[in-house]
């Protein structure tokens, strides 16, 4: 919240919009306001009310450069919108950059997504840290039909005006914590030195030389990617990843995803009743990848491209030790680590057996 | 605006004026803090990219690296990180 918990006093806002961006019809740009506007009023007692002349609270409009406030915009990209905390005259106003593209899709700037953070101003929330909130600072597309105000911004709003009556959607996605005791991850893999360690919409990222892991959203990265992911690994010898989500795969150069991708994890030579991997690891010494599904395993030869014979094989038989289903995992240095909840297990693959029980956020230095 | 002296970081005119216009405009009334930085640093720009890189969990450097350039460059709000309007 902003210095002074600046806040409405009363909770019947209102707010009207002055003019409109010729990037969209005037009808997509009332949805996405009113849409903007309900994300808030889902988590408190405030009401929104439109009104079509007059000075009402939320005053809204487009402008570029310098448009009336001292504040000027910056051209195209940069900054995008700006409010004002809550208050008289200009309390509570809202611009956006019009040299920016608004939309209503995953172009340009959603402008749903964009109101709905600059409301969070003008209602009276500051920026927030947490970079899974809807209030950081940095612009990233949602899908806004899947849009859930994260859990952060609901405890923000919250401490200034109390919950809502109706909240059709009370659980509310945190950001994981990297040392909860209960970590459990989703995916591990390496990228040219860098590991990255994937839970709900995130990945943290880790550098050898880097102090600290760094958390970045999936979409952050590869805005076509799904918002979780199932299992992931590194082929080096073709500098790709390759990313699992249900029954798709994607290959990934760095930033790229490469052409003709998602493809069918059936075209690896997997049945057609496999409906996820669940986690995926690749040995430089044999050339083989190993994908954990359920409780069993299959070797993959990335030299012929297909599925060794014999498998799958049961994950007890040649993994003793460390239970029936892998979330994750990565080999390092002659080991292969598998995540299971909130544990993970040193696997040596020359003796063959676990080396080390370690907790899960292990991997992230806690 | 401190710049790392790593050579292979070209840090353009441009990328200079870019950033010192984003500390100016979102690492606002930090002045009055980095009143006393500039006392013992002599240096309020290089007080908000400290800032900045606190705010974003980068590595606090004090110097304008390629990660802090980088993300300076990404889209965002108009709305001060650290101080407010007045």
């Amino acid at each position: 919240v902003f210095p002074r918990n600046l806040k409405w006093s009363h909770y019947n806002l209102t707010y009207r919009i002055e003019n409109y961006t010729p990037d969209m019809t005037h009808a997509e740009v009332d949805r996405a306001i009113k849409k903007a506007f309900r994300v808030w009023s889902e988590v408190t007692p405030l009401n929104f009310t439109r009104l079509r002349s007059g000075t009402a609270d939320i005053m809204i409009s487009f402008g570029t450069r310098e448009h009336g406030d001292f504040y000027p915009f910056d051209g195209p990209e940069g900054l995008l919108a700006h409010a004002f905390p809550p208050g008289k005259r200009i309390g509570g106003d809202t611009h956006f950059d019009d040299d920016e593209t608004f939309t209503s899709g995953s172009n340009g700037y959603n402008l749903f997504i964009v109101a709905a953070h600059e409301f969070g101003h003008a209602l009276g929330l500051d920026h927030s840290r947490d970079p899974g909130s809807l209030m950081y600072p940095v612009y990233s597309y949602l899908e806004p039909s899947k849009f859930l105000l994260p859990d952060d911004d609901v405890q923000g709003i919250q401490s200034l005006y109390g919950p809502g009556y109706r909240d059709p959607n009370p659980k509310h996605p945190r950001t994981p914590e990297k040392c909860d005791p209960e970590l459990s991850i989703d995916a591990v893999t390496e990228l040219r030195g860098e590991k990255l360690i994937f839970k709900d919409r995130f990945f943290w990222r880790q550098h050898p030389q880097m102090t600290d892991v760094e958390l970045v959203l999936i979409k952050n990265f590869w805005p076509e990617l799904p918002n979780k992911i199932d299992a992931a690994y590194e082929y080096p010898e073709k500098d790709l990843i390759f990313i699992f989500r249900g029954r798709k795969f994607w290959a990934l150069n760095g930033y790229t995803i490469l052409p003709d991708y998602p493809k069918r994890i059936q075209e690896l030579g997997f049945p057609k009743s496999l409906k996820t991997i669940d986690a995926a690891v690749s040995n430089r010494v044999t050339g083989k990848t190993l994908f954990f599904t359920g409780d069993k395993y299959w070797s993959f030869d990335e030299e012929k491209q297909m599925v060794d014979k014999g498998y799958p094989r049961l994950i007890m038989d040649d993994f003793p030790g460390i239970g029936e289903k892998v979330d994750a995992a990565y080999q390092r240095n002659g080991y292969i680590y598998f995540f299971n909840g909130s544990l993970q297990f040193e696997y040596s693959a020359w003796s063959n057996k676990i080396m080390r029980v370690l907790r899960a956020n292990s991997i992230l230095w806690c | 605006l401190p710049v790392p002296h790593e050579e292979d970081l070209h840090v353009t005119d441009k990328d200079l004026r870019l950033a010192e216009s984003y500390l100016r405009t979102l690492y606002v009334g930090s002045d009055q803090h980095a009143g006393i930085m500039t006392k013992r640093r002599g240096n309020p720009l290089a007080a908000k990219l400290r800032e900045m890189q606190a705010f974003f969990d980068l590595e606090v450097t004090g110097k304008l690296d390629e990660e802090t350039l980088e993300l300076m460059k990404q889209p965002r709000c108009g709305v001060p990180d650290v101080g407010e309007y007045n």
